[in-house]
């Protein structure tokens, strides 16, 4: 047997430390530990692999300060659209989805499509109705709303009107 | 973007990765988390990979699959890979980083941007996070 070991990330890119207070770093650092520990109780457990990332993918879609699930982005429409993916070493099984809204837990979509079809991507109303079909839990648009990102769409669309390069790089942030 | 790898006490690895893309997306724009060798990637005999960031650079760089034939092919640890394949998206311009494990409980979490936010247990058992 191997000693189990996980990891998670909840995004990369410019953290504006300047902007980072003590509080902050606080709740992503809270955030970031319950979600390795969501992973870390699988594996202690002796669960498989794709149990623990699934169990941690699932705390981080919960929890607003990331972006995936609760915690999505805003598109120039003013809507959401969620990607997952998700892959099993053992087979290479995988399965993934791409512009969804409405699943509670994108990942878990991905996983139904890894394991419950003879696909391996679903993407748009075709994967939103394969994951009504199959019973994920559905929330509503209320669900996913954070004033956070909405602020983030209206300061980039600002900055857009006022000149600023759409896809200037220092700016992309997910 | 936020991701998962783990190696299980059986030494099978997974990865799994979930995003909401990027603020004022186009719509229908799909970056490299649900793409399979770009963001997200596993393999018993190599690696499982869940990368953030540029997701087209991570998609035109293969950049999870590429780990995996490095290691595959040429040979090289998972650290060398993850680092390697890192260092090379910055030529193209990609931002961002990824985290990795291998068969042996190996973890890595390379990143070139200014952070990126991170936990992880290594064999040792205890949890550590990092954002810088």
């Amino acid at each position: 047997l191997v000693k189990p070991v996980i990891a998670i990330h909840g995004g990369a890119g410019t953290m504006r430390s300047k902007d980072m207070t003590e509080e902050k770093e606080k709740a992503y650092r809270h955030g970031l530990t319950l979600a390795l520990e969501a992973g870390r109780a699988v594996l202690k457990a002796n669960g498989s692999a794709v149990d623990a990332v699934t169990a941690s993918v699932m705390a981080l879609e919960d929890d607003p300060l990331f972006n995936a699930g609760r915690g999505a982005v805003y598109t120039t429409n003013r809507t959401q659209e969620m990607d997952a993916a998700i892959m099993d070493g053992r087979d290479r099984n995988a399965g993934a989805v791409a512009g969804i809204f409405g699943p509670r837990h994108p990942v878990l979509a991905a996983r139904a499509v890894m394991e419950k079809t003879e696909h391996v991507f679903l993407a748009g109303e075709g994967a939103n109705e394969f994951c009504r079909e199959i019973g994920l839990e559905i929330k509503p648009a209320e669900w996913f709303y954070t004033e956070r990102r909405m602020k983030a769409l209206e300061q980039e669309m600002e900055r857009r009107r006022n000149g600023g390069e759409e896809n200037d790089p220092s700016r992309r942030h997910g | 973007t936020v991701g998962a790898v783990a190696c299980d006490v059986f030494g099978h690895v997974a990865a799994a990765t979930s995003t909401g893309g990027m603020t004022a997306k186009f719509p229908g724009r799909v970056g490299d988390s649900p793409v399979i060798g770009a963001g997200t990637w596993a393999d018993d005999k190599t690696c499982a990979v869940s990368a953030t960031g540029h997701g087209e650079y991570f998609i035109r760089y293969a950049a999870a699959h590429e780990i995996d034939a490095r290691i595959r092919w040429g040979k090289e640890t998972l650290e060398e890979a993850a680092q390697s394949v890192i260092k090379d998206l910055v030529k193209i311009g990609g931002e961002g980083g990824l985290i990795a494990v291998n068969a042996k409980g190996e973890v890595c979490l390379p990143f070139n941007s200014e952070g990126m936010y991170r936990a992880w247990m290594g064999q040792d058992g205890e949890i550590h996070t990092g954002i810088y």
